[in-house]
């Protein structure tokens, strides 16, 4: 059984990289898990990951202890409005920022252990109808939110306490900003994709809205992962849910996409596709480097080599049924293969 | 890709682009 699962089941072609099975985390009070992620926590003088786990009503801290066993740490109890999904925080220690609401993102909320009251607590950073909300580097927030009338783009500096430091206003672009990712190497640069299928680009120091480029109308509704700029262009690692199968190159989950910001053009670098032989599509994935995880409709976790466009992995579903949530580590090179029942599997 | 199919490539657009945008 377990072996069954670590085997990578690639109908074509040498099984170059594998998954190997770390450890497995299970909370048996979790009814229905709705995200998992990592986070860095310091207590007693070391800096370690952690794993954090969230259900509709709690989110609980993880932490090793045994290389193949983890302990519950801390459970906040967040009752009056459902978790909707954990927002990693980069770089960040000792917080875990959530985001609540029912069928939008209603409020945001920083968990954090207080050396002062030697408590756990939470705290409010935002509330209205946030439609995208990522954590940055060095303690920071942008989201986007929508009222009547226009949207509101923000990024909140938060300190080491909880609180918010500073807010800065962004320009928003006509369409509604659907997902953030920061520039990786330009603390300033921030981008975003619409539901008009545009990448647009932020100064977040002026909040100065600089490009909106297009996609191209073959892949709508793309979500921006991850981004960098190298040699006068802007790389950004896109997912497409709901893409539709061609005859040309199968189902796409992501793409990187070359855009040149000076012009507005842009050219696909790579496509990563569903295995051959796969039935299903992309439901949602994460993004970490060069590797992509998703989790697929048949039920499977599927991994790729973004830049060589390869699936290296395949996990099928296993005995405990579906996959439902698949996330890289902080420190990438482990994944955290999550099911509804708030059993978490992790792989090296 | 070619230069010919994105135009002109600046390693600094992203200076040019906040000095070109309105505030």
């Amino acid at each position: 059984d377990v072996v069954e699962q670590l085997i990578p089941l690639l109908p074509d072609g040498p099984r170059e990289e594998s998954l190997q099975f770390v450890s497995e985390l299970k909370d048996p009070s979790c009814p229905c898990a709705v995200d998992v992620s990592t986070v860095w926590w310091a207590a007693a003088g070391r800096r370690e990951l952690r794993v954090v786990t969230a259900s509709e009503s709690s989110v609980s801290l993880w932490e090793p202890l045994a290389p193949d066993c983890w302990g519950k740490v801390h459970t906040w109890h967040l009752r009056e409005i459902p978790v909707i999904q954990i927002v990693p925080l980069p770089d960040t220690c000792n917080i875990v920022c959530v985001a609540l609401g029912e069928l939008e993102i209603g409020e945001i909320r920083l968990l954090l252990y207080s050396s002062e009251t030697d408590s756990f607590k939470h705290s409010l950073v935002k509330t209205g109808n946030i439609k995208a909300v990522v954590g940055l580097k060095d303690r920071r927030l942008v989201s986007s939110s929508r009222t009547m009338q226009e949207q509101q783009l923000e990024m909140v500096s938060l300190s080491e306490t909880g609180g918010s430091k500073d807010r800065q206003t962004l320009m928003p672009p006509e369409e509604t900003v659907t997902a953030f990712a920061e520039v990786e190497g330009m603390r300033e640069a921030l981008v975003g994709t619409t539901a008009g299928n545009s990448v647009v680009i932020w100064n977040l120091k002026t909040g100065q809205l600089l490009r909106k480029m297009d996609v191209g109308y073959s892949y709508p509704a793309s979500i921006c992962h991850r981004a960098y700029s190298d040699s006068g262009l802007l790389f950004v690692v896109l997912s497409h849910p709901h893409a539709k199968e061609s005859e040309s190159c199968g189902s796409p989950a992501f793409r990187v996409v070359a855009f040149n910001p000076r012009t507005g053009r842009s050219t696909g670098v790579m496509f990563s596709c569903l295995p051959p032989g796969r039935a299903g599509r992309y439901l949602e994935g994460d993004v970490w480097d060069t590797a992509g995880a998703a989790v697929l409709t048949s039920g499977a976790v599927a991994v790729w080599d973004l830049l060589q466009g390869r699936c290296t992995a395949v996990l099928p579903p296993g005995p405990a049924g579906h996959w439902a949530l698949a996330r890289w580590a902080a420190t990438g090179a482990v994944l955290l293969a999550g099911h509804r029942n708030g059993t978490v599997r992790l792989y090296r | 890709c070619s230069e010919s199919d994105l135009g002109p490539i600046s390693l600094n657009w992203f200076e040019e682009l906040s000095a070109e945008a309105p505030p």
